[in-house]
């Protein structure tokens, strides 16, 4: 079982939209997946037209010592399983800060997922910051993923997360964290901006960088105002040969050469 | 002088985008304005083309004592200053709530502000989360505008902002808070879901939703990686004009009928 945190500390670079349609490519090549919805915003659980349930969020585990078991939920998806999100979730940050050794605890409660093998991937959906969800997520993960869009903003936090990745690993906290991929997200082939930003990013992080680029397309920003991923609401779109090569891409590294 | 605060707890909505071109466009009506970044990524001071420096944000003030005034710096706009970010703003999340009252310390810090007299406005831009910041930025705020993406997972986070606004003045951590303006962003004029979004928030909210919309143009995005507002960057084009018609209707709600 491999656990994969898709995060970046920047607003609104394709961290759910990844999680969301990565998730269900690989559910949909017969590969079970459980989708993780680590954000109290819970954009992933109601992306895929679920509702938050209180006590129904990784929250329970974490904090009140519930089985994670008891947390996972199917979805409308074969090889698709979530544990939700839940507003109550936001209060881990203050709660597991005052515990101490908060960097363990997610990697403590995701552990027997592991030993039951039930799963062959669990894909981590992160907020946006730099709190304790989202390094508890690289701190239990075996591999990160880095949505970037395309623009100024997004160089700036790219090189933050890698310089976090460097910390966690020199740390002891996850020593064997790796930078599994880099992936192009929302780019608009009209803006020269996003060229560069894609050819300083390439030329920087060189393999590390996904082959593909998920373009901007209006059906990617329709699909979770009808619960439904990408490859259901529209199979033969931009957006849904995106997710699917990433998929693949994502799949053939994990494949020794 | 009325404190502003840019807020939203979802990611990549145009908080900093609105904060820098809105200031920027206040300065050049010749209203003194100072921009707060009070978000740890720093994106508004980058996006201003200004170099972050250890000591050199409210951190120093709200955990250091250090005095506000010290913190202020000029930018190549005339009448507008900043305070900029550092990413030790970062430690104000746990240090601040640790001191206990943490919803009073900004408020407090920016009070000397108000007596001097020296600001009309001053922006803040607000990061992406619930956390210590954020609130605080709402507890010392006299009006908030919340900038919302004209997308589904838009309209979620509003009305959680919105609820927020209500609870931080019936704890009567700040009584007169009010929701100055919701203004919509990254409108793009083809895609059917951002003509709905719009339509339903306008349904809902009425006059509290500003009739300019911002649409998503390149030049937007590209402004700050020339350190400049749009205003300078590309002043006769659409994203200009929006955030020109923006920052009138802002003034124009500020004065009595
Ligand atoms: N390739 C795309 N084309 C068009 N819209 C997109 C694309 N990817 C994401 N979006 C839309 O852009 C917005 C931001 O994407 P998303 O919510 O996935 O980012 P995020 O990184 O998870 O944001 P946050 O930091 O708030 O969690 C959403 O409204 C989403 O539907
Ligand atoms: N109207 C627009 N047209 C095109 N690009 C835009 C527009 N508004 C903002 N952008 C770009 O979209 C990205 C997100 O905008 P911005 O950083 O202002 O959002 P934010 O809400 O401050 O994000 P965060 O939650 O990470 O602080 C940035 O790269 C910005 O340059
Ligand atoms: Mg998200
Ligand atoms: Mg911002």
């Amino acid at each position: 079982m491999r656990i994969v945190a898709i995060a970046n500390q920047k607003g609104g670079v394709g961290k759910t939209t990844s999680a969301i349609n990565l998730s269900a490519c690989l559910a949909d090549r017969g590969i079970r997946t459980l989708l993780l919805d680590l954000d109290p915003q819970a954009n992933a659980t109601s992306g895929l037209g679920l509702m938050q349930e209180d006590r129904g969020s990784l929250y329970a585990a974490l904090v009140e010592g519930e089985d994670v078991h008891n947390l996972i939920r199917s979805t409308h998806l074969s090889n698709l399983s979530i544990i939700r999100s839940h507003q109550e979730l936001a209060g881990c940050e203050i709660e597991l800060a005052q515990a101490g050794n908060h960097l363990a605890r997610l990697r403590e409660v995701l552990q027997p997922l592991r030993s039951l093998s039930v799963f062959d991937y669990v894909v981590m959906d992160c907020p946006p910051s730099l709190g304790v969800l989202m390094t508890s997520a690289l701190a239990a993960a075996d591999e990160l993923v880095v949505p970037m869009q395309c623009e100024y903003f997004g160089l700036e936090g790219l090189s933050k997360i890698v310089h976090i990745v460097q910390q966690i690993r020199e740390c002891g906290a996850n020593p064997d964290l790796t930078l599994e991929g880099i992936v192009m997200t929302m780019f608009d082939s009209r803006a020269n901006l996003g060229h560069q930003v894609v050819n300083d990013v390439r030329g920087y992080f060189g393999e590390v960088v996904y082959e593909t680029v998920i373009p901007r397309t209006v059906r990617l920003g329709e699909a979770p105002s009808f619960g439904k991923s990408i490859i259901e609401y529209d199979p033969t779109g931009k957006g849904a040969q995106a997710y699917r090569a990433l998929a693949d891409e994502f799949l053939r590294r994990r494949q020794p050469a």
